[in-house]
């Protein structure tokens, strides 16, 4: 048997690599972590969710998703460290320890397998989904625009070959649908995290409006505490605000989504780097981009653990 | 397998709100394949597109005749998927 620790972290992997990965972390954990799946995709491929918890039922819980748009390989594979990592530093560190005795902590690394296959079998700078529709010229939709926020207005596409296609209806993507179904049983999350590559920046709602969110003043001000603690590590400087504000109008996009419902602390990250290499960070950059996003995330569960509502 | 052979990223700086727009009348332009990896936003951020081989010399035309500023922040995208592809080989094997 295989064991999760002489996995090579700072390579990146295949989708069945990831998968075998997955399945080894739960070996080696079992009392901590399980695999769920949560639907599958477009083209059939499981859609699986680790499932970190220590008891309890329907504890309040923190979401975290890597790897929704498919050539942002820097973000599955922090996914799989930071899997790692909340797995090890349970009952060593403090801070996490405390995290999960009191929630739960559900991480989907693979959150778009059919274009992350298609990424290393036929197109390495591929993005969207790979579902068809009759009458679309183009295959896949982006999944970060297929979300019922704001769902077709401006910040989205309506031609399907577009990068940023918004696809014929919200959650008409089984990789949306199924986390939708999966947030709206739980009913009881109460932090959801969304990475993304690049550009370096920490992203709070709104991206479809103008409109602030109620809660901006405290979002605004978790932001800037990760963000410190992001710096702090190797000097890696980001930006932080409102997504409208901060990159550009995106409409349909998932923590708009998630903040209407009910999520308050709903962020997403843009990872490394400002612009050397885009989608195609050298793989020696994955272990410091996931201490430093940890270190980030981190903030984020702390402030959630601490101010549940 | 899509290759890119010859593919360039080119980071471009916007002066100003028309330049934001002509950026993006470039976006619609089908025929020269412009890849946005960080989308025109406001004036002063950097904007990066992946451009093909073939539709290059079109875009660097264009980017001239309006005067940006840009610089090539990939020479050669095959290049480096090709290393990347032998990194992942490497990690394999050992």
């Amino acid at each position: 048997k295989r064991s999760s620790r002489t996995f090579d972290f700072a390579s990146y992997h295949t989708i069945d690599e990831i998968y075998d990965w997955m399945d080894v972390l739960v070996e080696d954990h079992p009392s901590l972590v399980s695999k769920i799946q949560i639907g599958q995709s477009y083209e059939n491929r499981p859609l699986y969710v680790l499932k970190f918890s220590t008891g309890g039922r329907n504890r309040p819980a923190i979401w975290l998703d890597t790897g929704i748009h498919a050539r942002e390989w820097i973000t599955h594979a922090t996914g799989v460290w930071t899997a790692n990592k909340i797995a090890s530093e349970y009952g060593q560190d403090p801070s996490v320890t405390a995290i999960l005795d009191s929630m739960d902590i559900f991480l989907e690394i693979v959150t778009n397998p059919d274009g992350f296959a298609f990424t290393h079998s036929s197109n390495r700078l591929w993005r969207k989904t790979r579902s068809k529709y009759s009458g679309n010229l183009c295959v896949g939709v982006d999944p970060n625009r297929n979300w019922d926020a704001g769902f077709g207005e401006a910040g989205a596409s309506s031609s399907s070959c577009s990068e940023t296609y918004h696809g014929p209806y919200a959650n008409s993507e089984p990789e949306v649908k199924s986390i939708v179904d999966f947030v709206q049983s739980h009913g009881n999350i109460k932090a959801f995290v969304s990475i993304h590559s690049y550009s370096q920046l920490l992203l709070y709602p709104y991206g479809y409006t103008y409109t602030a969110v109620p809660d901006q003043q405290e979002l605004h001000e978790v932001s800037a505490k990760a963000v410190a603690a992001l710096s702090s590590l190797y000097g890696t400087q980001y930006k932080y605000g409102s997504i409208i504000t901060t990159i550009y109008r995106a409409s349909g996009g998932t923590i708009d989504w998630t903040y209407n419902q009910g999520i308050k602390y709903s962020f997403t990250f843009e990872l490394r780097d400002t612009g050397r290499y885009g989608f195609l960070l050298p793989a020696k950059q994955i272990v410091p981009t996931a201490e430093e996003t940890w270190l980030a995330l981190k903030v984020i569960m702390e402030h959630a653990r601490d101010n549940l509502y | 397998q899509q290759l890119f052979v010859g593919d360039q990223v080119l980071r471009v700086s916007a002066r100003n709100e028309e330049q934001i727009s002509l950026l993006g009348v470039l976006g619609e332009q089908e025929e020269l394949q412009v890849d946005f990896w960080r989308h025109p936003n406001s004036p002063g951020h950097p904007v990066d597109l992946r451009v093909p081989f073939l539709t290059l010399q079109g875009v660097k035309k264009f980017l001239d005749f309006h005067n940006f500023s840009y610089s090539i922040m990939i020479e050669d995208v095959q290049e480096l998927l090709d290393e990347e592809k032998e990194s992942m080989r490497r990690s394999r094997r050992i």
